[in-house]
């Protein structure tokens, strides 16, 4: 296993193993200012592991950052761990982040689904969903971006168990998600929920689950453009913005309308690249600009939620 | 591990919503059979599918029988990835 963060190598794929062994390297080595909460266990009793990123304080205004909710989304779990080390190698540099961090914390939970992300490395790649099972049911596994309270049920997600948009049989009926919601409503002060999915290029914001606009349509719409024309500026990828009803399709029972009816009103999704050729086996050599494009877009949400405390 | 050789993921542009409730046939007609990476969502958006090897012939025929334009977007999803854990043997070593 990785002796120390500085030999892991930021521009390949990892195991599950190997993330989270580097989690506990790069805590040791970083420990003034990352540390790790275990806020759960999956359905097959894996841990479920966040990194905090804090300056001090108590009880902060936060912001919250999960990659890898669905399982063959691997870019995804790896443009978390270059954010966390772009994180920590920033703080004091850019006065951006610093500002960031000096006023709040960061929360970043790198492996949302481990059962179905350690299944995609032994089993099947293209795993999507959680592996949780339930007695009379033959299918395995429920869409963990379809089992939110919010809205959940609706027409943008199947109440068939083999589907790949199960819903599951009760709202945050999967410990996954259920373990997110407790850490965020115990918290009480997460200011903007951030979820990385890929692929297809978009950044989006609630609803899913209805095409009625949310109060604050425009700012989200404008932050949104903002955060994509400094994507855009790093390595000239086009994304598309809008809530993701009318962008993408109606989804129901999705994380970001959870965070958004829970009152966190900067709530977004990303939908990281491709560039329409590779999908969900974006090859390695894509790691580092796709997790370093994303970065600025993460920064501007990041800046806009300082600086419009509510 | 599973093996996906011959599947591919073939890009489907559907011009209007009618081609695209045909799509979203599929995965009734075919049950776990076609695997949509991108969903039918709207026109403007391009629609791709992982198809089984075996069921290639039947997919590409209902596809042009309803008149469907579509590109082979992956050829072969097993030749990607076995690049890709070479790739991470390789970073590993």
């Amino acid at each position: 296993l990785e002796r120390s963060t500085s030999s892991f190598s930021y521009s390949s794929y990892h195991t599950l193993e190997e993330i989270y062994s580097w989690m506990d390297n790069f805590v040791t080595e970083y420990s003034d200012i990352v540390s790790k909460i275990r806020i759960g266990h999956s359905f097959e009793n894996r841990s479920i592991l966040v990194l905090k990123f804090s300056t001090g304080g108590s009880q902060r205004r936060a912001i919250w950052i999960d990659t890898g909710i669905h399982s063959r989304e691997w870019i995804t779990h790896a443009t978390g761990i270059w954010t966390a080390k772009k994180i920590v190698s920033e703080y004091g540099k850019d006065s951006t982040l610093t500002n960031i961090l000096d006023a709040m914390d960061i929360f970043m939970e790198i492996v949302t689904n481990p059962d179905g992300f350690a299944f995609t490395h032994s089993m099947n790649r293209l795993w999507r969903k959680n592996k949780s099972t339930r007695p009379g049911i033959f299918c395995i596994g429920v869409d963990l971006n379809r089992n939110w309270k919010s809205g959940f049920g609706g027409n943008g997600s199947n109440d068939n168990p083999c589907s790949e948009t199960y819903r599951g049989p009760s709202p945050q009926s999967e410990p996954e998600v259920a373990a997110i919601v407790d850490f965020i409503t115990a918290h009480g002060n997460i200011k903007a929920l951030i979820s990385i999915h890929s692929y297809s290029q978009m950044l989006m914001y609630p609803y899913g689950h209805s095409l009625e606009p949310v109060p604050n349509q425009k700012e989200l719409y404008s932050l949104a453009k903002d955060a994509a024309q400094a994507l855009y500026e790093v390595h000239g990828i086009e994304y598309i913005c809008g809530s993701i009803s009318s962008t993408l399709y109606v989804a129901s029972g999705i994380t970001v309308d959870w965070a958004y009816d829970s009152g966190i009103k900067y709530s977004f999704t990303f939908e990281l690249r491709d560039t329409g050729r590779y999908g969900f086996l974006l090859p390695a050599s894509q790691i580092v600009p796709t997790a370093h494009e994303t970065w600025l877009a993460l920064r501007a949400i990041m800046q806009h939620t300082l600086n419009h405390p509510y | 591990q599973m093996n996906f050789t011959g599947d591919q993921v073939l890009r489907v542009l559907a011009k209007n919503e009618k081609q695209l409730s045909v799509l979203r046939d599929l995965e009734g007609l075919k049950p776990q059979k076609v695997d949509f990476w991108r969903s039918p969502a709207r026109p403007s958006l391009p629609v791709d599918m992982r198809v089984p090897f075996s069921e290639l012939k039947d997919i590409k025929a209902y596809l042009e029988s309803h008149g469907l334009a579509y590109s082979i977007m992956i050829k072969d999803i097993q030749v990607l990835l076995d690049e890709e854990r070479e790739a991470m043997a390789k970073s590993r070593r």
